[in-house]
Parts: C-alpha cells; sequence; structure tokens
C-alpha cells in the first residue's frame, strides 16, 4: 500500500505516465549538483523536525 | 500596494459591529483522555421590541438579518491578541431563544495551545450583513444575554462538550512487537521500514533515501453503540483505524529531459505515518494553529 502510494505521488509530481527506466550505465556518473544537495538536505531537517515535534 | 499589475484601491473601514467576550473557564473540563468530538456554543438572542421591529420592517422591508460571527481569541505572550473565524450564521431581529454556533475549532485551537490554567475566551461580534444603501440596521437590534450576573443566569451563554473516552474509543499507540498482523485486533501502529533500493520499479532513478522508516495503521476501533451516548452524535457510528498525524519525504529523483538526466528533489506530502488513531467516518480534521 505504502509502495502504490509512494508510486502515484511521484509520478503526480513529476507529471509522468509512466514510470521511468534507467539503465544502471545511465545514472552511474551522474553527479547531485550541490543546490539540490542543499534543498534536499534541508526539507530532510525539516521533516525530522515535523517528526520530532510531533512525536513529542 | 504593491503588485504592479493591481491598481491600488482605496477603502474606507466601515463597521459598527457590536461585540462581546465570552470566557470559559476550562479547568478539569476536559480530561486527557478525553476526545473532542464536538463543541457548542449556545447563545440566548433577546427578544426585540415590537415597535423597532414594525420600524425595521417599514424602513428595510427586504431584510431583517445581521450576520453573527464567532471568534476564539488567542492571548499571546506579546501581549497582542489573534482573532480566529470559527463559526458564523444569519440571525433575524425576529426570532428569540437559544442559537448554536460550532465552536469545536476554537476548543481545538485551545488545546493546542497546551495551556489547560487559561480560559477559553471567544469573541461574539454581531455586524451588518451587507454594506450600501439597502442595508439594514438590524445587526443594531440583534442582542444576547452576557455573562453578566445582571442578566441571570438562566440565559447565559452556554459551552457543551461532547467527548469520548480515548481509552476505550481511541487507539493503543504501538502494536504489541512481533505479533501477527492477523492478531492485531485493536488500532495501533506498527514500524515498518521501507526499503527502496528493493523496490523494482523504483532502481535507478530513486537515488535518495535508500529507505525510510514508518508505521502502518492496523487493527480496528471500538465501534459507537447509541445506548453508551449520552449525546446525540453528529457523525457515522463507524470507526475506522487511520493515520492521524505524518510527516514528509523528501527524495532525490533521477529523470529524463530530453537528451540528458537530471535530478530533481520531490517532496511527498503526509507520506510517513508518525501516530495512528481511531476517528468516526465524516468526522471533520481540526486545523492546525499557526505560530
Amino acid at each position: 500500500q505504502i509502495e502504490e502510494k509512494i508510486q502515484e505521488s511521484l509520478m503526480k509530481q513529476l507529471n509522468l505516465n509512466d514510470i521511468p527506466v534507467l539503465e544502471k550505465t545511465d545514472v552511474e556518473k551522474l553527479v547531485i549538483p550541490d543546490h539540490v544537495r542543499t534543498k534536499y538536505i534541508s526539507l530532510l531537517k525539516r521533516s525530522s523536525e515535523e517528526t520530532f515535534s510531533r512525536g513529542k | 500596494r504593491h503588485t504592479q499589475a493591481t491598481a491600488e484601491i482605496m477603502g474606507n473601514f466601515f463597521s459598527d459591529a457590536s461585540s462581546q467576550l465570552l470566557v470559559f473557564s476550562m479547568n478539569d473540563r476536559l480530561s486527557p483522555t478525553g476526545e473532542l468530538a464536538q463543541a457548542v456554543l449556545r447563545l440566548f438572542q433577546k427578544p426585540c421590541p415590537k415597535e423597532v421591529i414594525k420600524r425595521q420592517s417599514k424602513m428595510f422591508p427586504f431584510n431583517s438579518h445581521a450576520s453573527v460571527t464567532i471568534y476564539w481569541v488567542q492571548t499571546r505572550e506579546d501581549g497582542i491578541n489573534r482573532t480566529y473565524v470559527i463559526d458564523s450564521r444569519r440571525v433575524s431581529i425576529h426570532e428569540t431563544g437559544w442559537i448554536s454556533f460550532d465552536v469545536t475549532q476554537a476548543v481545538s485551537y485551545w488545546q493546542q495551545q497546551n495551556k489547560t490554567d487559561q480560559p477559553l475566551v471567544l469573541e461574539v461580534s454581531v455586524h451588518r450583513e451587507n454594506i450600501g444603501p439597502m442595508a439594514s440596521n438590524a445587526h443594531k437590534f440583534i442582542s444576547f444575554s452576557s455573562q453578566n450576573p445582571a442578566d441571570g443566569e438562566l440565559h447565559a451563554p452556554q459551552l457543551q462538550l461532547h467527548t469520548l473516552d480515548t481509552k476505550e474509543y481511541g487507539a493503543q499507540g504501538n502494536c504489541i512487537p512481533n505479533m501477527p498482523l492477523t492478531k492485531i485486533t485493536r488500532c495501533c501502529r506498527s514500524e515498518t521500514y521501507i526499503n527502496l533500493q528493493n523496490l523494482k520499479w523504483a532502481e535507478n532513478w530513486i537515488l535518495d533515501p535508500p529507505g525510510f522508516k514508518t508505521y502502518t495503521c492496523v487493527g480496528s476501533c471500538q465501534q459507537l453503540k447509541k445506548e453508551h451516548l449520552n449525546f446525540k452524535w453528529p457523525f457515522s457510528m463507524q470507526r475506522k483505524c487511520f493515520a492521524a498525524k505524518s510527516a514528509h519525504l523528501p527524495l532525490i529523483v533521477a529523470v529524463k529531459d530530453g537528451d540528458s538526466i537530471v535530478t530533481k528533489v520531490v517532496t511527498l506530502y503526509n507520506m510517513k505515518v508518525l501516530e495512528c488513531g481511531c476517528a468516526s467516518v465524516g468526522m471533520p480534521i481540526m486545523k492546525k494553529l499557526k505560530p
């Protein structure tokens, strides 16, 4: 159920009709740019703060 | 004012609303194990003198109504009070007697503050229904009994709180570890780990995180029985186990953009379940108090 929810939500957010198929060789040399990593970390922090404060 | 696309429109304040504050002491009125189902504010509308009604009917034959709005007043530490609209309804000068407002959201806001020693403060505002040349003055003649002893206790504003005992009707927290899902009867949260690396469809494009910890809500809830309730339950009698609190899940994904592959950050809202609860089907979800 969670798997389905993740899949559905991802497709919606990325405006995709089908699940992307990427080969290992396509992403092997891919470098995540700093700005993407920074955004991800800040969202991750916010999410864990939420988890902590709500968990209280 | 600062939007270039929109011309500035000058306006005047036009308010002659009358308002009164109601203060309800909440000491020991809501037990920690009591789930708030509904809070009702009952106000007694005083009768309007007949000669006023006659005069109003002549002057404003098509409108004898006013708007009554209930606000929750938040007393903040910086001393600035903030108000939140809770409920509003039309009231006629021809009416008299008890009028009910749904103030569940106000009590929920008050609970979220976690300051049980503070009273619940509500503001009742009676204002003109419309503004313009045809607007009636009905709002000037609508009044409610106040909390002032001079108005008498019989018609004093009432706050009715309808609660359910969560010990009996709520979820039980964490499930008993290692118990098979088929044997779980009462609603509880069961810890689970979603390993994104093991999902075939997620291969090579969900880059981070490799997985995450979450909960699933399993089991069932104690069902309501009419004979056990001492008030009219306003929602469905069926209670279900559901995710009561959740958090967002950010992901780094790789997607094709033309001939190249780019990385993106995507946030999946309410994806990580944190808490499970029992609720009646159709019960509204209370808004969160903003900081």
